[in-house]
């Protein structure tokens, strides 16, 4: 464990929270990709599975569990209490445009062609895009909340701390992973033209708005 | 015997 990694895990369950604060405390679920929230259930179920084969810290453990138990209520509370406030016309994203063509790269592009393997690499790849139905929201919609904002922020922040503590962990123990460091990049990068319009916006006291 | 990397990350 170092610093970058603990802010990342942090800035992970940041956004967590603001998302299920800010759904109940509103009593809405607008401007909220509920397909990016089915995604993310996914993508913690399909990685989380080694909870009952590899005991790493209790740390690890238990945020896995606070993961899973959040993403779910999460869920829930789009599709279930809350449902009459989902914006699902602006919702339209195809998920299994991500979930087939992730799948198959999962099988063919892996550590070890085991089960739990492949659902451990499903996963990563899919976290990647996973956010894509909610930026393909905002744009449709063309604003976002600033609190949804603030979610979305901590939520890139995430990765991008992972990246430096890939970094910092192949210089002090050489270690690496190729899968989880590609994904990684790949999911930082899809934030970004969000970092810049959430820096040159909203630290500013505005809405985020696209231009026209 | 898998020898790719250990996932003790979240």
């Amino acid at each position: 464990m170092n610093i970058f990694r603990l802010l990342g895990d942090l800035s992970h369950l940041l956004a967590i929270i603001i998302l299920l604060l800010k759904i109940w405390r509103t009593r809405s679920c607008a401007g909220v990709s509920g397909k990016s929230q089915i995604l993310f259930a996914l993508v913690f179920t399909t990685r989380y599975l080694d909870l009952f084969t590899n005991f790493i810290s209790m740390y690890n453990s238990a945020m896995k569990l606070i993961y899973l138990v959040c993403s779910y209520a999460t869920v829930f509370l789009m599709y279930f209490k809350f449902k009459a406030t989902y914006d699902s016309n602006h919702d339209t994203f195809r998920m299994e445009f991500l979930v087939v063509p992730v799948g198959g790269l999962a099988f063919l592009v892996n550590h070890d062609f085991t089960p739990l393997e492949i659902l451990w690499t499903f996963s990563i790849y899919l976290e990647a895009v996973a956010i894509l139905p909610q930026l393909f929201m905002i744009s449709k919609t063309g604003e976002a909340e600033t609190i949804t904002s603030h979610y979305l922020f901590a939520l890139g922040s995430y990765r991008a701390l992972y990246i430096v503590n890939w970094v910092f962990r192949f210089y002090t123990e050489g270690f690496f992973d190729l899968i989880a460091i590609v994904a990684g990049c790949v999911q930082t990068i899809l934030y970004c033209d969000f970092f810049y319009l959430y820096i040159t916006k909203v630290l500013k006291g505005k809405q985020l708005t696209l231009p026209a | 015997e898998f020898v790719g990397p250990k996932h003790d990350e979240l």
